[in-house]
């Protein structure tokens, strides 16, 4: 364990808690896309699998059921609870064109061709495009709240975190796992866009960020 | 390399 995993993982964790916080509080999923939260959910679901056949430490256990449990717990939120507030309209990625070629990818492109195996590496691919649906959802309205882009800019920033993590493993545990860094580059290079955005709007004092 | 590797990452 290193800094950077560290507050990889801290920064994951505040990006999830935001947004389900936020939509605790405003009683409103608005803005928000259901389906990014389901490809999550998912994400977690297939890549936490192994809590059932291997033990790691406390601190991963742990970790890994709050991801699990909050991720399930926003999908509740979205669907459920707050359903009537859940911009459904906004919300049409087409998801079938990120899960079924990521799903193919998965069985051609792994470590070990194995169930378990074959799941976790559908859950790295699966993550670095989850956030398409989203990103998706607001160059439709033009616009997005302030709190969502807290939630995009930390979780931009926890995958960013494991890249710095993964040259610090390699360097100094000769570690390396090449279908995660591809994936997490994917994934980091995807934000790039909105963390520019992110800094630029920010500072200018609006409170929203309008991607056209 | 066609191994699998320690998931000790989240």
């Amino acid at each position: 364990m290193n800094i950077f995993r560290l507050t990889g993982d801290l920064s994951h964790l505040a990006a999830i808690i935001i947004l389900l916080l936020k939509i605790w509080k405003t009683r409103s999923c608005a803005g928000i896309s259901g389906k990014s939260q389901v490809l999550f959910a998912l994400v977690f679901t297939t890549r936490y699998l192994d809590l059932l056949t291997s033990f790691i430490s406390l601190y991963n256990t742990t970790m890994k059921i709050i991801y699990i449990g909050c991720a399930y717990a926003t999908v509740y939120l979205i669907y459920m609870k707050f359903k009537a507030t859940y911009d459904g309209n906004h919300d049409t990625f087409r998801v079938e064109f990120l899960v079924v070629p990521v799903g193919g990818l998965a069985f051609l492109v792994n470590h070990d061709f194995s169930p378990l195996e074959i799941l976790w590496t559908f859950s790295i691919y699966l993550e670095s495009v989850a956030i398409l649906p989203q990103l998706f959802m607001i160059s439709k309205t033009g616009e997005a709240e302030t709190i969502t882009t807290h939630y995009l800019f930390f979780l931009g920033l926890y995958r960013a975190l494991y890249l710095i993590n993964w040259i610090w493993r390699f360097y100094f545990e000769g570690f390396f796992d090449m279908i995660a860094i591809v994936a997490g580059v994917v994934q980091t290079i995807l934000y790039c866009d909105f963390f520019y955005l992110y800094v630029t709007k920010g500072e200018s004092g609006s409170n929203k960020i309008n991607p056209a | 390399c066609h191994r699998t590797t320690v998931k000790d990452e989240l």
